[in-house]
């Protein structure tokens, strides 16, 4: 519906017999409503419209491109801007143990983003293991632990436990041996301070080379204020979006990265195990675009 | 001085981009507008200068009406009518993954308990990991009736289980939980169907997370057109939201909204009050 949108905008422009400011209003427009029905965050949606707008209008064409071709192109490297030019992989090295801790809002995906990001690695021959260190939601650890048992990847938690951070150690402890090990925490959002206190301690307590910060593509205008606060409890080092299987564009992931100044690293898209992927950005970039 | 359409719409957009900022998805902000220009186009105001208060003031009134919908449901009422002709109440819940649905129930079990009205709950989530001990810790803590089956058992077999235990018993609710699903997905969405087929429930309650951007809007279209939603309960309200999406859902379903999540405890369900939303969405 999105795509079709911006594809009829660019088509309009593909047919104006002259490229001319009218013209590029209209686009610029165009993909200003585009962006705000991907969720991109309204501010970043009028700052990089702004810019795309000065470009195409007081930008020197290159020589051997086409105005119209300019066009595209700025609009284009004004999104991969914020997004990187290329992937960044989650580096994982065999016998160099990497402890990645996932958080994020409740329901965003977590839980099975950790049991998907095991399979990835088992997959690539690397030893995964998991931790179960959300100690508040009924069934957490069984619904780890049932993920776990599918792909026969170890799996540490205690279901009676109320001290995440006592298991997270001991599970550490016991997976010393392992490639990767992935710790899923309680879902958790900017208001609920006591969580937001724990969460930071047990980043503290544990040390882990990464935190990983799962966002629902579904979000809305809220993914900035909440990632903000998120990087002010646990310095973010990577982003996860999910649930990109569905109609959302995940437009709250790019407010993600603006506020955390982390890099989208995977794109969760259903919710089998395999539903896994690395992010690429020109790929996103299309889908914000249609 | 009369408003004319000219001077009206620099306001308009100014609102418009507000209520984005505030998670209403982007063409209902639209619609409402294009609304607004119709409704106060001729209007006569004393002063030009009230202009944006006459403007607000109109935006408020309309965005009271879509969301105090016309058909209202008290949610209480209803089960106790069914209780009164000595057959179980029967609620299906139903949305996309992660939005809620099993936390609701225990709520919603939790208040009706408080009422005197006695639950059982069908696990009918037989697909995702660790569902069934999910709700099952919640049936153990409330001291309620769970009805489940293996995992990769009929949704529908459980439910209709469930209905069963219930009149045989004399159990004045059924709550039932479904399996997450995305709306695109056409197999899941001829499944859900066929669970409300053979369970024919009173009440189809979609739950919506209140974080929700623009999808709010497909989501509520494509289980209304579907499935056939009769209530919205939105959830993690307590998330410091804006409330646009309250917006979204009641504009495309016409459905009201029945309560509103407000936490993770069994308590943090609240009535849902349109005025509160107005204010927060317009700010
Ligand atoms: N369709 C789809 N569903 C997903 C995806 N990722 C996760 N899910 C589903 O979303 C729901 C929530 O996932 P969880 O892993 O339980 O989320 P969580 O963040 O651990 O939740 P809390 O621990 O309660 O905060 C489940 O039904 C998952 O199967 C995805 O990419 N696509
Ligand atoms: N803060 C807050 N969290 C909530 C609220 N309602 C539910 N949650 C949390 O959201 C997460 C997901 O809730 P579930 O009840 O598992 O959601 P679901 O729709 O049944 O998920 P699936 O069955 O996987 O589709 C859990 O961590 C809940 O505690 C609410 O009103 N406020
Ligand atoms: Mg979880
Ligand atoms: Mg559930």
């Amino acid at each position: 519906r999105l795509g079709a949108s911006l594809h009829e905008a660019l088509r309009k422009l593909f047919k104006a017999a002259v490229v001319d400011e009218a013209v590029v209003k209209e686009l610029i427009r165009d993909v200003q409503r585009a962006l705000l029905q991907a969720d991109v965050n309204v501010q970043l949606v009028l700052d990089i419209s702004k810019r795309i707008e000065e470009r195409a209008l007081k930008e020197k064409v290159p020589p051997g491109i086409s105005r119209r071709e300019h066009v595209i192109k700025v609009v284009y490297e004004e999104l991969t801007r914020f997004l990187g030019e290329k992937p960044v992989p989650l580096k994982v090295e065999p016998g160099k143990r990497k402890v990645l801790m996932l958080v994020g809002i409740q329901g965003s995906g977590k839980t099975t983003a950790a049991a998907k990001l095991a399979r990835y690695f088992q997959k690539r021959g690397l030893k995964p293991a998991l931790i179960c260190a959300d100690t508040y939601r009924p069934g957490a650890f069984d619904q780890l632990q049932q993920l776990a048992s599918r792909i026969n990847v170890p799996v540490y938690g205690d279901p009676k436990g109320k001290d995440p951070v006592k298991i997270a150690l001991e599970g550490l402890r016991l997976f010393n041996d392992k490639d990767i090990v992935i710790v899923d925490t309680a879902g958790r959002h900017k208001e609920e301070q006591a969580l937001i206190k724990e969460m930071k301690m047990l980043e503290e307590k544990i040390k882990p080379d990464e935190v990983m910060l799962v966002i629902d593509g579904t979000i809305g205008q809220q993914a900035l204020v909440q990632a903000k606060a998120f990087n002010e409890a646990t310095s973010i080092g990577s982003i996860l979006l999910t649930k990109l299987d569905g109609s959302a564009r995940g437009g709250g992931a790019l407010s993600a990265v603006v506020a955390t100044g982390a890099p989208i690293k995977f794109i969760s898209t259903g919710e089998k195990i395999e539903d896994i992927e690395p992010f690429v950005p020109s790929r996103f970039v299309g889908r914000l675009l249609g | 001085t009369e408003l004319k359409a000219e001077n009206l719409r620099p306001i308009l957009s100014e609102f418009k981009l507000t209520l984005i900022e505030n998670d209403v998805a982007v063409p209902v902000a639209e619609r409402i507008c294009e609304e607004m220009e119709k409704r106060l186009n001729g209007l006569q105001i004393k002063r030009i200068e009230d202009k944006r208060k006459i403007v607000e003031q109109n935006l408020r009134e309309v965005l009271l009406e879509i969301m105090t919908t016309n058909e209202r449901i008290d949610f209480l009422k209803t089960v106790e009518e069914k209780r009164k002709k000595n057959e179980p109440f029967v609620a299906l819940f139903v949305g996309i993954n992660g939005t809620g649905k099993t936390t609701t129930i225990a709520k919603v079990a939790h208040l009706l308990n408080k009422k005197g009205c006695t639950v059982v709950l069908a696990c009918s989530d037989t697909y995702r990991a660790g569902s069934i001990e999910q709700l099952e810790t919640h049936a153990k803590r409330l001291g309620i009736k769970m009805i489940k089956h293996k995992y990769g058992a009929d949704p529908a077999a459980v439910a209709y289980d469930a209905i069963c235990h219930a009149k045989a018993h004399g159990i004045h609710a059924v709550l039932i939980d479904t399996a997450g699903r995305m709306q695109t997905n056409k197999n899941l969405m001829n499944e859900l169907a066929k669970i409300k087929r053979v369970v024919n429930p009173d009440l189809t309650v979609l739950t919506v997370d209140a974080l929700t951007g623009n999808d709010a809007v497909v989501q509520a279209e494509e289980f209304h057109k579907n499935v056939g939603i009769d209530a919205t309960i939105l959830t993690k309200v307590d998330a410091d939201v804006k409330g646009g999406a309250a917006l979204s859902v009641t504009y495309v379903t016409r459905k009201p909204i029945i309560f509103v999540g407000t936490g993770q405890s069994y308590d943090a369900l609240e009535e849902f009050k349109p005025e509160k939303f107005v204010e927060m969405i317009i700010r």
